[in-house]
């Protein structure tokens, strides 16, 4: 099973919609995909149509109880896809887990006994915690999303400074498999500036499809719909299909 | 010292940027303003131009001694504005905060002692954690950005929850001082969606006065300034202007 940590510590860059959007476009190829909510703020089910805040069985429970990730699992719009939503008690789990030894490894154990997915994509919240440092060590890869602006861009280059210091203090190397820029407006002249110089530091790494703006893509979580359920025609449907293929070099199966 | 907290807990809905100019608005009316960065990601400071990662005088070396904010306070571009701005020491002290009683309560031990200012307005990070806890503690009124999507709804309202119970459980009042529509598109059809049911809920608390889309609020932050300053005649100006007016009433001195 491939894990995939969603990361970057500046808020609204478009996690939470790349999870669900690279998700389905990987379970509309035929893979298997797992999806893992560690954001207490539970988004990555709420898009989905999770009412996840009268949930029992959530990732917070999982890491309490140290395992039975499979026993926490829902379905989803998409067949073949499948998450472990969080609700905000993952919070309340959280400030409990900072006296523990080995508390950026709880999720890594609880994922180990997992199969019957080809693919594990792991939504982090907007923040350096412990909730994303467990994302970071339980992934082998990360795929960083950003938007075109210079706060985004710092966030991008403080994420990479926690990989680092995660790769030396705990051994535990993640790579980076690739930097997406969401939310793109070409008609901005501050985007240029922004690409140049992720392009400059991420060279192959950013990946050459865009997410460009398109309100459907806002509206799909309204309706608790992946976009390509809720408009496959979209501008939205169709760059998240390109980013897809270009990243795991899939495309929608028949 | 009136005291703001400018909070809500969905990522990338424009707190920062809001805290900068209507901070600045004040000060352009010559009232004498307090910033103070809650947020470890810094960009507050690093939005006015300071270099905060080298910094050792930030609002997380007050917390840790307890006081002498006004020690730790620097200049901004905008006169009678000055920042007691944060860097990622503060997510350290955070962690060591957990363990103490009052815990919520240091900041307004901190701002205290304060005078010499006539507004003070909190930034505060994309979370409900602890940080964000003693903003809302330390403050009277809270300012809420949201941007008109489904998501950021939904952080609203939870922020209202955690506002309901530290009512209740520390028995601190704060109150709304105002809810602000930022990254505001009139013609998406969400937005219209999204603005009625904001509407409906906070009634005359939704300020009229919106924040438009304007990517010279964007290219402000690169170059490390106000949008006042950055770009005086742009529609984010515009904009922040006509909040400022609606919510404190006031209007650019002389
Ligand atoms: N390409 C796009 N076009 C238009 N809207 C978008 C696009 N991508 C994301 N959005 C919207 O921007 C907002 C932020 O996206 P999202 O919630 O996925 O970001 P996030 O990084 O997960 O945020 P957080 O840090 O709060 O978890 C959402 O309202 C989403 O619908
Ligand atoms: N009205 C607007 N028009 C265009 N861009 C905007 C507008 N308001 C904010 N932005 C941009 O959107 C991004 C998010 O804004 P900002 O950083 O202020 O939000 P935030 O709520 O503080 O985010 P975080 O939760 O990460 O702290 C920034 O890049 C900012 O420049
Ligand atoms: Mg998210
Ligand atoms: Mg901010």
């Amino acid at each position: 099973m491939r894990t995939i940590a969603v990361c970057n510590q500046k808020g609204g860059v478009g996690k939470t919609t790349t999870t669900i959007n690279l998700g389905t476009a990987l379970a509309r190829a035929g893979k298997r995909v797992l999806l893992i909510d560690m954001d207490p703020q539970g988004q990555l089910g709420i898009g989905l149509g999770i009412d996840v805040a009268n949930l029992t069985s959530t990732v917070g429970q999982v890491l309490e109880r140290r395992g039975g990730l499979l026993d926490a699992l829902h379905s989803t719009p998409q067949e073949g896809m499948q998450i472990c939503p969080s609700n905000a008690q993952l919070a309340q789990v959280e400030k409990g887990l900072h006296q523990r030894r080995a508390r950026e490894l709880l999720l890594q154990k609880c994922i180990g006994g997992v199969s019957g997915f080809e693919f594990c994509l792991i939504d982090t919240p907007p923040s350096v915690g412990l909730l994303t440092e467990n994302a970071l060590c339980a992934a082998r890869e990360i795929i960083i999303p950003t938007t075109p602006s210079y706060y985004a861009l710092e966030g991008t280059f403080g994420l990479l400074e926690m990989t680092a210091s995660i790769g030396e203090e705990l051994g535990h190397a993640v790579e980076i498999l690739a930097v997406l820029l969401t939310q793109y407006d070409p008609r901005t002249r501050i985007t240029r500036e922004i690409e140049n110089q992720l392009q400059e530091f991420f060279d192959s790494k950013l990946t050459k499809s865009r997410i460009r703006i398109n309100t459907k893509l806002n509206e799909a979580q309204m309706h608790h719909l992946p976009i390509f359920q809720y408009a496959p025609r979209s501008r939205g449907a169709f760059d998240y299909q390109a980013a897809a293929e270009e990243i795991f070099g899939v495309r929608p199966s028949d």
